[in-house]
């Protein structure tokens, strides 16, 4: 219905530049109803400002940025109606250290409410990680998977 | 809801019957590139029967179940279950396909169409839902998606 | 051919002039996200102006000159010079654009027509060549890339 | 040319094959025209396998599959006609530590013939490179760029 369409478009708004905010310590981010006159039938835009910077076209963004700025909205929803299971196919990938830690306390934070599966090369989110699997192929084609004992194990993938 | 276990034989690269356990909390998946890391996803949408089955790097059959190799021929069948924790309830979702293209969906073992699967998950608040399965290479492109597929993201968590 | 420095000045996030040496052999640049490493890469494919244009993430003049910040206000024009070495000789190739949206080439400081800089690097083996300028993003799209597109950077190498 | 492109086409098509054994330690690749009766119209397509494992369609490969299949097919390239300087900005970003290590070796044995300009968030790029830059933005917007000491300090980079 359309009041709770806007109730929930509302609401991922505020979510969304709060967790915006968070993720890159400063700046500020919005939605915005493509047609105001059809929000039954309007698309969503994304505008993002990280701190200090001007507002600009979101194309400019870097490759970190944008996907910093994805991921907070995607938690802006989760914030709104938790998933109850997220999974991740190495959306790490292009977030330097310091932007990828933030990114792991939130989603450690609402760990309880969602149960996260995150596909990753990167060791900062194998440390955040509560149990490890491993892929291998030792025969092509042929997956093997075993489990990474954390605690004694978890250092020796720290190297 | 939570994933209690996923069960895969025959998908992809799964020529072994494997059985992943899965806990509350936070999953890694590691592992050098090509190993089957993806396949899991692509393991669970499969099983899900979304929308995105045509996102799925290759939705025939002869690219769903293990097409074989040097030493293991291929196999006719692949096979799917995911087992769903919500309270005190389980719910087994099982999706099968044969490489004559016939299909067959389960749920606690009963055979469903896949519309009551969707149903059920409907009622538990899981379904269709995108907004929580994030492939591969799709978080770069997000913000240069059209307004029009934002938008349906938000519509599945309102 | 390689490249000896590249000075830029007012375009994109360089609000302060900027000079880079460069040398034989691999030349690593890191750095946090959202400081600047991208937008040298943008500078060379813009300094010579290739067809690859359309592509740098936004190709207005508001787009490509600094446009300020908190304590420094929008600078009204983007320079850009590439000095490329080729044996004994060096070419400096100079482009400049204003807010105004007039642009400037420069060829060894002579003021020269985009296509002079394209002729004289032709010559010299360089040129248009998209096949060795790998943008962010691009590498994991090449392989779904239409087979024209593919023939293209043959061509170009041919 | 016709003449002159067949015969780039056979050159790149080799070397793309061996490239890729080299990149994949095993396995087969190769070009075909899309249109063999019109060569110069044609489009080009690309069909790789990895060692052991049955050929398939490209959309099938794994993420790092299909970067360093293509990395293969600049290199095949480069063999062919070496640029004369080479820009790449995280194209490394997919790749697991061994397929990075081989492109890596790969890398440093052309860098005589080709002037290599990396992009990098990756520790094992950062040491093979002959020279480091640094970007930061202590003042939001505005780079900048400093460069870092190779041996002494290339070892505290390495933490
Ligand atoms: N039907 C099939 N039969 C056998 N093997 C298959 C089948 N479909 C896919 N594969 C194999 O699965 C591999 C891809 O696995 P996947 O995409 O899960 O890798 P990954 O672990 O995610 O790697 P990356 O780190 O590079 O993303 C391919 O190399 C392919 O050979
Ligand atoms: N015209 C401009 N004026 C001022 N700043 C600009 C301009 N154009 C782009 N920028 C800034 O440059 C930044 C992007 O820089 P760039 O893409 O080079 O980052 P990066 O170092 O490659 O990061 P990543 O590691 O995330 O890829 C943007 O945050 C933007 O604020
Ligand atoms: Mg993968
Ligand atoms: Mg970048």
């Amino acid at each position: 219905s359309k009041a709770q369409f806007l109730k929930a478009f509302q609401e991922v708004n505020k979510n969304f530049n709060e967790v915006f905010s968070l993720l890159f310590n400063g700046g500020h981010a919005e939605l915005n109803l493509t047609d105001l006159n059809q929000p039954l039938e309007s698309g969503i835009e994304i505008t993002a400002q990280p701190p200090g910077k001007k507002l600009q076209r979101m194309s400019l963004l870097s490759g970190g940025e944008k996907s910093l700025t994805s991921l907070a909205f995607f938690f802006a929803l989760f914030r709104y109606k938790p998933a109850p299971f997220c999974i991740l196919d190495e959306v790490d990938a292009a977030l330097d250290d310091i932007n990828l830690g933030r990114f792991l306390s939130l989603m450690k934070k609402i760990k309880n409410q969602t149960q996260f599966i995150i596909i990753t090369h990167n060791f900062k989110t194998m440390e955040v990680a509560d149990y490890i699997y491993g892929t291998t192929m030792p025969e092509p084609s042929i997956t093997s998977i075993y489990s990474v004992k954390l605690g004694k194990d978890k250092e020796r993938i720290q190297e | 809801m939570f994933i209690k276990k996923l069960e895969i034989h025959g998908f992809k690269s799964f020529q072994k019957r494997t059985k992943i356990v899965f806990h509350p909390g936070i999953t890694a998946i590691i592992g050098p590139n090509g190993t089957g890391k993806s396949n899991i996803v692509d393991s669970i949408l499969w099983v899900l029967g979304g929308k995105r089955l045509k996102s799925l790097r290759g939705e025939r059959s002869d690219d769903i179940i293990f097409n074989g190799n040097t030493n293991h021929p291929p196999m006719s069948m692949a096979d799917v279950t995911l087992s769903l924790g919500h309270e005190d309830e389980e719910l087994n979702i099982n999706h099968r396909v044969f490489r004559s293209g016939e299909s067959e969906y389960r749920l606690n073992s009963k055979t469903v169409r896949l519309k009551d699967i969707q149903d059920t998950l409907w009622k538990k608040s899981v379904g269709e839902k995108d907004y929580f399965i994030i492939e591969q290479g799709s978080i770069g492109l997000f913000l240069s998606s059209k307004p029009i597929e934002k938008r349906v993201l938000l519509e599945e968590a309102a």
